[in-house]
């Protein structure tokens, strides 16, 4: 009854054709799962796509077996500071960092497999008052960390056995830093949004601060997930976390807006905003390509096309309970919906 | 979005506010 309830009927044919369920685990040790990620692994010369877990005090991998089934291959046991979230590196394999803490930020460390000494280990890579924490391209890490004093903007690399090398830092803006993406299709070019409502562009190669452009009083608290530029114009894809349904004329879930770079002018492209039916307000979501997916506070999860500015699918929440993570697993067309008890349900998008 | 709406458009935005900013 609380299905038919949330999923108006014209919703229904879209939410079945566009997802299908490919397989489901479930960590019978977690009692609480915290984030999810898909991870490249390679082990005995095989190199497979599989799936890393958080609970609070432990973070497993898991890898594909036969008939759609899943086993764990390692479980990292954490301290005594709880995980917050995993932190992908892309075009990586056998890496994987996690940022943990308590309200905030405190460390973020690197779980790998070691060739060296056939071993699982751990290390650890920063510690602060961080912010924001994004994996880029190259085995780099991107945070924003805050002292009473100032704010720190610092690239940290990562060596294939997990030490980490010089790290360089980049011009801050003065409001703080709290999400980061890098510039598709331009090596040296990062954005981030700010506290303030701003975009900040930098140059990785020199550090320099470019740019600072406000997004706009129309999509206020905005969270950068995907930068491209083409034909002279910085496209942004950026989510509003406190959209809600009853604001969905004025305050999408996602939208795409067009900076122009050299005047700090800026139009929108497209939004996205909750479907009709969900009461309530986004929590939390992930951007891959043009397609976006968030858990809703009524326990769904919504997909939608950026470029059309629809909801293109539906997952109401199941009978075992509501939906809490929503991510995108790279590069397969897979969508990762996780639930609070641990279940990881993969789905075919 | 016209270019009248974003002001000059350049092609090579990146290039020229390095050039411009200060380091």
């Amino acid at each position: 009854d609380t299905v038919e309830q949330l999923t108006p009927a014209l919703l229904d044919d879209l939410r079945e054709e566009s997802l299908q369920l490919v397989s489901k685990l479930k960590d019978s040790s977690s009692s609480c799962a915290v984030d999810v990620s898909a991870v490249w692994w390679e082990a005995a010369g095989c190199r497979e796509l599989c799936v890393v877990t958080a609970c609070e005090s432990s973070v497993s991998l898991w890898k594909p077996l036969a008939s759609d089934r899943w086993g764990k291959v390692y479980t990292w046991q954490l301290g005594e500071i709880p995980v917050i979230q995993i932190v992908p590196l892309p075009d990586t394999c056998n890496l994987v960092c996690i940022a943990l803490g308590d309200l905030e930020i405190g460390e973020v460390r690197l779980l790998l497999y070691s060739s060296e000494n056939d071993s699982f280990k751990q290390a650890l890579v920063k510690t602060g008052n961080i912010k924001a924490v994004l994996g880029l391209k190259g085995r780099r890490l991107v945070s924003s960390s805050r002292t009473m004093q100032e704010q720190q903007v610092e690239i940290v690399s990562l060596s294939e056995t997990g030490r980490s090398r010089d790290g360089q830092t980049l011009m801050p803006p003065e409001e703080t830093v709290l999400a980061f993406a890098e510039v598709e299709g331009m090596r040296d070019a990062l954005v981030g949004t700010t506290a303030v409502n701003s975009i900040v562009v930098w140059n990785l190669k020199t550090g320099q601060l470019l740019k600072k452009m406000h997004v706009g009083y129309s999509h206020p608290a905005s969270i950068c997930h995907r930068a491209y530029s083409d034909s002279g114009l910085l496209f942004v894809v950026l989510s509003h976390p406190h959209a809600k349904e009853s604001e969905s004329c004025g305050n999408p879930a996602f939208c795409v807006i067009a900076f122009n770079p050299k005047t700090a002018r800026s139009t929108g492209v497209t939004s996205s905003s909750l479907p009709p039916g969900h009461a309530g307000r986004y929590l939390e979501g992930d951007v891959k390509d043009a397609s976006a997916a968030a858990v809703l506070t009524s326990g769904a999860i919504a997909v939608w096309d950026l470029l059309l500015g629809q909801c293109t699918a539906l997952l109401p929440p199941g009978p075992a309970g509501s939906w809490s993570l929503a991510r995108w697993a790279t590069p397969s067309a897979c969508l990762l919906a996780g639930q609070r008890d641990g279940t990881v349900c993969l789905y075919r998008y | 979005c016209s270019e009248s709406d974003l002001g000059p458009i350049s092609l090579n935005w990146f290039e020229e506010l390095s050039a411009e900013a200060p380091s």
